[in-house]
């Protein structure tokens, strides 16, 4: 009693489900002595790294490598050993059979007696894959023998794609819960491609932007694209950093721009070569003021989006829209007005009122969602009208949750964004 | 620098590979299956009942004939590489190694 206890893990016990970390992000280690002498200790420490990423992609927890605080306030140690090993009550048997155990909500330990080998190499044992393994038991999950999971017991030699599948992704949910959390904004990019017979197709990718991060969510998986988020600096160039307030994606007949809006400034984003452009055709540099380019309308802004129907720009700002005509360069004359008069809730005081995050056309959906906070209200479209013909234009469907429609949308720990 | 703790660095050479004991009779059978959750542990003696039924179970998940019977195949899958948790519970956190009281 005159040693202060290390701290334990502060363990919840979740709905009904077997015990879980209760925090937010956890913190691990590989321990010094417990290096392998099979990989450099560099690399052993990348490759762990991305397997706690890997986990940490698909639900709301995230991993920091912790190299400086007491080790018994390290939630996670990990070393590697042969027989006996790390003071652990469980002997390892030598090359073969056993390469690897973790204890729930403790530490993990490698066999050095087996053949480990990084994720490009096809032969020996993948560390990664035998990683994400053991990180899932530490997580609270149990072996199982489902085909393809990556919970299996047994060591599946490498895969030509080895990610967290559906199943795996919903097990480990079940016990941490989904991933939440608002958007800076959210939208669809249109691109042209060739089709094999030269004619040319329209495709979109949707992209969530949270942060200085983004996500490319793929509508026909129902997930982000693996490996997802990345640094918008890494994939999007010259548009700002961070917190961009508004996409816009004007598109006529004769017309073809898109617009990032941040503070009181516009960007103008040249698809073909991937950047923003520099100038525009008079010679006048970017970015431009909100209020020069778009006059009338007030910034910073919260959201923004177009409809190519009415060939109207709504631009978004605390509890007002504006209406603005791309062809005449002004805002309406009505406008500004009310959020809850153009897009009245179907449901009274079922409504996002002001500063919503984004307002989202998706073209999977077509239809219109906005976004705030962890929740989305649908926007009434032709087809809904078509089937209730009493729902009022553009009005807004009762808000559900974000996370129950677009899946997997989880941050990463920020010292793992660049991997 | 590599690790390493005896001043001629002999721990450093690559240990003489040991190998997993290979499973390959009805005893080391039943000491798999008890390691791994599939039976109790090791009777003094296999009693052929019990560890018939371990093996069965273990052969329904692996998808192999649940013939019970300690077969070429069954055995073959018992020496796959593995994780160490058992199969049906997880390890739970050990008490920290009790020191040596000064």
């Amino acid at each position: 009693s005159l040693r202060p206890r290390p701290p334990q893990p502060e363990v919840a016990t979740p709905r009904g489900g077997p015990r879980a970390f209760a925090k937010r992000t956890l913190t691990w280690r590989l321990l010094g002595e417990g290096a392998s002498g099979q990989l450099a200790v560099d690399e052993q420490r990348h490759i762990l790294r991305l397997a706690f990423r890997m986990w940490s992609e698909v639900m709301p927890l995230d991993f920091r490598e912790d190299l400086a605080s007491p080790g018994a306030a390290v939630d996670i140690k990990l070393g590697f050993g042969r027989g006996r090993h790390l003071g652990c009550p469980r002997v390892f048997d030598g090359s073969g059979q056993e390469f690897a155990h973790a204890w729930r909500l403790g530490d993990i330990h490698f066999d050095d007696d087996e053949h480990f080998t990084p994720p490009s190499s096809d032969v020996g044992i993948s560390l990664l894959k035998v990683a994400v393994h053991e990180i899932g038991h530490v997580l609270g999950l149990p072996h199982t023998y489902r085909p393809g999971s990556i919970m299996q017991p047994n060591y599946i030699p490498q895969e030509p794609v080895f990610e967290l599948d559906w199943s795996d992704r919903k097990a480990v949910q079940k016990l941490y819960g989904s991933c939440e959390g608002s958007f800076d904004t959210a939208f669809d990019w249109i691109r042209r491609e060739r089709n094999p017979q030269g004619a040319v197709t329209l495709r979109f990718s949707t992209y969530f932007f949270r942060n200085s991060w983004y996500w490319l969510y793929e509508n026909r998986n129902n997930r982000t694209r693996y490996g997802d988020p990345l640094q918008i600096l890494r994939g999007w160039h010259g548009i700002p950093a961070q917190n961009i307030d508004a996409y816009v994606h004007l598109w006529t007949w004769g017309r073809d721009e898109r617009y990032f809006f941040k503070g009181n400034q516009y960007w103008r984003y040249n698809s073909d070569k991937d950047q923003t452009y520099t100038k525009d055709e008079q010679g006048r540099s970017y970015p431009k003021l909100i209020s020069e380019g778009f006059p009338g309308i007030p910034s910073p802004l919260d959201t923004a989006f177009y409809d190519r129907r009415k060939q109207l720009i709504y631009f978004f700002k605390e509890s007002l829209v504006f209406a603005f005509d791309v062809n005449r360069d002004r805002v309406l004359d009505s406008y500004p007005k009310k959020i809850t008069e153009v897009f009245p809730g179907i449901q009274p005081r079922n409504h996002p009122f002001r500063n919503i995050d984004s307002a989202y056309y998706s073209y999977a959906h077509n239809s219109v969602f906005f976004f705030k906070g962890n929740a989305y209200w649908k926007v009434v479209n032709d087809k809904d009208k078509q089937k209730h013909s009493w729902l009022p234009s553009n009005g807004l469907f009762p808000k559900q949750s974000i996370s129950e429609r677009w899946f997997d949308i989880c941050d990463v720990h920020t010292s793992t964004l660049n991997m | 620098e590599p690790l390493f703790h005896s001043r001629d660095r002999s721990d450093l050479e690559p240990a003489p590979l040991r190998r997993a004991q290979p499973i390959a009779d009805p005893l080391t059978a039943q000491r798999f299956l008890s390691k791994y959750g599939w039976a109790d542990a090791p009777p003094a003696g296999p009693r052929a009942t019990g560890l018939a039924e371990a093996v069965r179970r273990f052969q329904k998940v692996n998808a192999l004939p649940a013939s019970g019977r300690l077969d070429a195949v069954t055995l073959a899958a018992m020496n796959r590489p593995r994780c160490g948790v058992p199969d049906t519970r997880l390890l739970s956190r050990p008490p920290p190694p009790t020191r040596s009281k000064r």
